[in-house]
Parts: structure tokens; sequence; C-alpha cells
């Protein structure tokens, strides 16, 4: 059964995928089904905080939590909570960012994270504020500020 | 590389790009076959990072980050043509799509066994993660990242643990979670806030909202005992997902909408400029139509 999220439109992304030359172009098995943007898998949900994940991924690599500011899925000052609540070391206080001269929204950097909101942006960053999650990324990939 | 996996002929595209990239399978866990499709940076192949991305769900495709997100091809309204995203992540970093876990997009099991778990999840995805250095072997030394977006807030981590526990020689350095789940309980109750915050509720309800479910320095939201905070939480919830918002994008119109909120006569953006306009004298489809038009244009 395929699952459709509620105000998404997909129709142009699915009809792409189940062209026949499409599926030969990038090499699709037979036994692959038609292409479904999400699927009603049998999924059983461990986790219901990553909380000891991220104090363990976090001794050794560097994070970034992003969240556009207008998602109700899943709301930036949730993902604040959650990392306020590892109580990381703090290195600079929130504070906005910008792309050009625009604010792009807010960063608060702790030690190996940070923490920053995308102003005006949904659930899908790079779909919706693509050139300033194209800056976010390349300054996180880069470990600048 | 793994020669057999290029792709050199994408439909729909006027001109190939200048950069490689390959589609195909990755072994994972039993019989499980994932779908990846790696483009390659246009930037510095050999010595920028790799970048894994993975959407969520649980259960949705990562070939919506690919054409419709972060990748370098995006599809046309026709579902045919394709169109070169100019801020690619592929700009600055070579990026693997991976379909998983089996079952979702192309991603499949020979036996149609899909059951699957968080901890199933991460561990096919470590496996398949080694099967692509061993297609990739000379991406095995290039700074390696693991990032993903709303499920994903449970798919990122968890693999990123098994990295940090596993013996596989991945040179990862970090992870980047986009509008990701970090704990369920949070993520409801701080909606209740976002929600009124943002006009969704009036007065009478939070303060209903801060009488029954708050003791003057603490709000249980979603866990509460309390039938009166249930009851109202469940009012607020209620508003947010099911009278016909966007609850992807509280400013952005639902596109098919539950039929019994789809306005008759005017979108979301119509609606606002006819407020924004409405002291002008009234001519109002000339007075927004070309504001559209410029507006697709506009940053």
């Amino acid at each position: 059964l395929g699952v459709v999220p509620p105000c998404i439109n997909v129709t142009g992304v699915t009809a792409y995928l189940n062209l026949p030359a499409v599926r030969k172009a990038l090499h699709i098995a037979e036994e692959a089904t038609a292409w479904e943007i999400c699927s009603a898998l049998p999924y059983k949900t461990i986790y219901a905080t990553m909380y000891d994940t991220y104090k363990s991924i976090l001794t050794q690599y560097r994070g970034l939590v992003y969240n556009g500011d207008t998602d109700m899925a899943c709301n930036f000052l949730g993902d604040e909570w959650f990392i306020e609540s590892l109580n990381l070391k703090q290195k600079t206080d929130r504070a906005p960012w910008k792309l050009g001269d625009q604010i792009a929204g807010f960063v608060k950097e702790f030690e190996g994270l940070s923490l920053v909101t995308v102003k005006g942006s949904g659930h899908m960053v790079p779909q919706e504020r693509p050139a300033q999650a194209l800056k976010m990324i390349t300054s996180f990939l880069q470990n600048k500020p | 590389a793994y020669a057999p996996d290029e792709v050199t002929n994408l439909p729909g595209l006027k001109t190939q790009p200048t950069f490689r990239h390959y589609s195909g399978y990755l072994n994972a866990s039993g019989e499980d076959r994932l779908h990846y499709w790696f483009v390659e940076s246009e930037n510095d192949p050999a010595n920028d990072p790799v970048v894994l991305w993975m959407n969520g769900g649980p259960g949705c495709s990562s070939m919506d980050g690919m054409l419709s997100e972060l990748g370098p091809f995006h599809v046309n309204n026709d579902g045919q043509s394709l169109y070169m995203n100019e801020f690619s992540w592929n700009k600055v970093a070579n990026v693997i799509f991976l379909e998983a876990p089996a079952g979702v997009g192309y991603s499949y099991n020979p036996s149609k066994e899909y059951a699957t778990d968080d901890d199933k999840v991460s561990m096919g995805n470590y496996l398949a993660l080694q099967s692509f250095f061993k297609k990739f072997p000379e991406y095995a030394s290039n700074e390696f990242y693991v990032t993903g977006e709303s499920y994903g807030g449970i798919y990122v981590p968890t693999l990123s643990l098994r990295i940090l526990q596993g013996n596989a020689t991945i040179n990862m350095k970090g992870f980047a979670v986009g509008n990701g789940i970090t704990n369920f309980t949070t993520n409801s109750d701080s909606l209740v806030y976002f929600a009124y915050y943002h006009g969704l509720i009036g007065l009478n309800l939070w303060k209903g909202l801060n009488d029954k479910c708050c003791d003057g320095t603490y709000c249980v939201f979603t866990e509460s005992t309390d039938t009166g905070c249930l009851t109202l939480v469940r009012e607020t919830l209620n508003i947010v997902y099911n009278i016909g918002l966007n609850t992807y994008s509280l400013y952005l119109d639902c596109y098919n909408g539950p039929s019994s909120v789809k306005s008759p006569l005017l979108t979301r953006y119509q609606f606002d400029m006819q407020h924004a306009l409405g002291h002008l004298p009234t001519q109002p489809p000339k007075y927004y139509q070309p504001m559209s038009a410029i507006l697709s244009k506009s940053k």
C-alpha cells in the first residue's frame, strides 16, 4: 500500500520514476515494484528518544541539527528542547545567520554541535530554502561557523 | 568505481551532466537489496566529502530528496523532463541517496519480507554502506557524513552509532539531521506551544491547557493522565493536523487538502493578497495577477 504524505505534490516525481526508460537507465531490478514516495511497511519504532545515541556519537563526531521553522511535523522548538537537554557546553549565544544580507535563520553553537533554524522553511529545507540549505551544509562540511 | 552502475544517459535531461553518477543496488541484511543513486561532486570528487542522505517516514524514499530537495536533478511538473538544481549539495560533496529499508521505493526483498524496526534498519544501512565502499573503494578515505530528514532523526544517529562501534574503516566526521524526530514526547508537547504562538489556537484553549496540564512551572501535555488535559490537547492537535493546514509547512497551501476545507475560491496566496491589498480599489484580478508572475522570479 502506498502512503502519500498529506499536502505534498509528488505526481511529477512518481510519474518520472515509473517511466520504463528511467527504470532502465537507473538499472532498476525487475523485482522492484512500481515506485511510490512512501510505503506502508510493517515498521516497529524502538526508540522514543535519541538522547543516549546522541550522547555516544557526539563523543566522536560533529553534529548539525537544523529545522525549517514553519514545520509542524517535527517543529523547531521540540528539537531545540532536545539539544538543550543534552547539556552540551555552549560556545555562542543564539544569533541570526545570513545568506548575503538576508537573515536566513538562527544558530546556536555548542561544543561539537550546531543547532540551526532556517527561517520560513517547512519540513523539506533543501526544497523550500535551497540556497540557504546549500550554504548551511557547506559551512558544516567545511567546519566553518 | 563500479562501472556497470554508471548512468550514462538519464532520460528527460537536455544535456547530460559533467559529473558522473551511478545507480544500482547494495547488499544489506539477508536478501535485502537496497537501491542507491550516487552523484559525484561537481567540484573535486577525489577530495570532497562523501555525504549519505536518507529521507524518513519511516518508509519514505530518498528519491524525493534527490529529485525535489538537495539532488542535482529536479523533475518538472510534466513528470517527464528534468532541470538542474543550481543549489544541489553535490556542488560541494559526493552524495549517496539510499532507499531504505527494503520495500521502500525501488528497494526490495525477493521473499517480500518487509517487517522491520529501528535496529534492523540501522544494521541494514551499515551493511549497505560497506557494500557501497566495496563498489567505490576510491572513496573509502574521503571524509564521510551521515545526513537525513524527518524520521531520519532516528536513522542518522543509529547508523552513526553503528559506524562508531563497528570495525568497518569509514572516515566518518559528522552527521546532520534536518527537521528530524529526536524525542517523540517533546516533539508533540512543543507543538502545543508552537500552535499557540503561531495563533492557531486562541487564549481560551491556551488558558485551559495551562490550567489542566501545567503546575505553574512545568507542563505535561501529550502524556498527561488528566482526561480534561488530554481532551484539550486532542483539540489542539486536531487543529494542527486535521483542518487542512499544511502540517509540513504552515504557510504553504495544502496540495490535495481535505475536501472539507478545500477553498472553492482562493489559494492561500490569493487569500493573503486579498487581505493585504483589500484596502485598494477593487480590481483584484489585475492587482495580484502581475504580482504572482513577479513572485515566481523573485528570490
